[in-house]
């Protein structure tokens, strides 16, 4: 299967409409996996998102969140480890 | 079975064999039965759980509607694990059994999980070709008649909640909706196991507009939340669909409640974002113990509220 080395997970939570279009953006320029909710579509002011990028885009996904005054929050930095992680390396 | 442990993610054909393997132990508790194929040909393995008794009524319960989400058939595979152990043991687990058959269904969409541990483990839809595009796969939990694809699914091929070209478009879908409508008049409660950020929702997801039973419902969701934070303080937040998270039309819970089984539940397990859908396996046995612990309240209500 594929790498996940390097790949996000991001968190924002867009305080107003613009800045759910500005996810709308996002979505359309590079491929962004949604994790909560299921799709950008969903997205709404003030709700919570976790989506997932690409290792290559994940600099760029960071730019654009901070020149749009966007907060946001990375929740996970490797999705690779974290999907080693999952695993009980004690046994496997 | 061998390979097969119920703390640590089992793929499917390891699944597939613990199904017999459970059935053929515990004969007096346990049967399989296939209720379909999937798109890629793999038998849909559904278990019936309860003590032998004519008439009895049934909750169903499947998990496994989004391939990415392991935790969820992690769940099934407990409860069914908790419900041959605790039988004859465990006063209210054997009461369930006694007057209740549980319908089980481990995994809902198989070749999407065989596809998150052979290719892709952020893999959520089924696997099924679309016509007229390279796009694979219809979100299941898209793909049923409850207002299906009016709001918040995507009628592009290609999204990640593609609600299928019709309602049940999807063979798992239809296996699994044919089987409820077959089984209507025993099927008491509807329960559908999903896997992230912490919510226990009832109908409906498609509108905004509450169920004639909200009140009931609300009240149950309520108290299976709390017994379920009675073990380890996990915190869910439950309510109706569309008024807790978003509108989502075509989901199963809504259909089901729409077939006419009143106590119809999602959900969405533990973990709001620091793991995500790579919940560490040192974490299925207490997530499934707090979910039992849930399953087992709704459970009873249902048994004592049966119409």
């Amino acid at each position: 299967g594929p790498s996940f080395d390097g790949q996000k997970v991001f968190r924002v939570v867009p305080q107003n409409d613009e800045q759910v279009e500005i996810l709308n953006f996002l979505a359309s320029i590079t491929e962004v996996d949604f994790w909560q909710p299921d799709s950008v579509t969903l997205v709404r002011p003030k709700m919570q998102v976790d989506f997932r990028v690409e290792a290559e885009k994940s600099f760029e996904v960071e730019d654009l969140l901070k020149e749009n005054g966007m907060e946001y929050q990375v929740l996970i930095e490797n999705l690779q480890a974290a999907l080693d992680a999952q695993f009980d390396s004690r046994t496997r | 079975t061998g390979g097969h442990s119920y703390d640590k993610y089992n793929n499917w054909d390891t699944i597939a064999a613990w199904t017999a393997d459970i059935a053929a132990q515990n004969p007096d508790l346990v049967s399989r039965t296939v209720i379909g194929k999937t798109y890629e040909g793999r038998p849909m393995y559904l278990l019936k759980m309860g003590k032998s008794g004519s008439d009895k009524k049934a909750i169903f319960m499947d998990c496994g509607f989004h391939a990415r989400e392991w935790i969820s058939p992690a769940f099934c595979q407990w409860f069914v694990k908790e419900a041959v152990e605790t039988y004859g043991k465990d006063t209210v687990m054997t009461t369930l059994l006694d007057k209740l058959d549980f319908y089980v269904l481990p995994v809902v969409n198989i070749d999407g999980y065989v596809y998150t541990w052979t290719n892709d483990r952020m893999w959520r839809k089924t696997r099924s070709k679309n016509a007229g595009t390279t796009c694979i796969g219809t979100d299941p939990n898209r793909n049923f008649n409850a207002g299906w694809c009016t709001v918040g699914a995507s009628k592009s091929p290609c999204s990640s909640t593609y609600c299928g070209s019709a309602p049940e478009s999807e063979k798992e879908t239809k296996a699994l909706a044919d089987f409820i409508r077959e089984h209507l008049s025993t099927i008491k409660a509807y329960l559908t196991i999903h896997s992230y950020s912490q919510l226990l929702l009832f109908p409906y997801s498609y509108t905004y507009n509450l169920p004639p039973n909200y009140q009931e419902l609300n009240s149950i969701a309520r108290a299976a939340s709390k017994e379920l934070a009675s073990l380890y303080n996990t915190d869910y937040t439950y309510g109706p669909g569309a008024t807790t998270i978003y509108l989502a039309a075509g989901g199963s819970d809504d259909w089901a409640y729409d077939q006419g089984i009143k106590y119809s539940f999602t959900f969405e397990l533990r973990d709001t974002g620091r793991y995500g859908f790579l919940l560490p396996e040192s974490q299925i046995k207490p997530t499934c113990e707090e979910t039992l612990l849930a399953v087992k309240y709704i459970a009873n209500y249902v048994l004592e509220h049966l119409y």
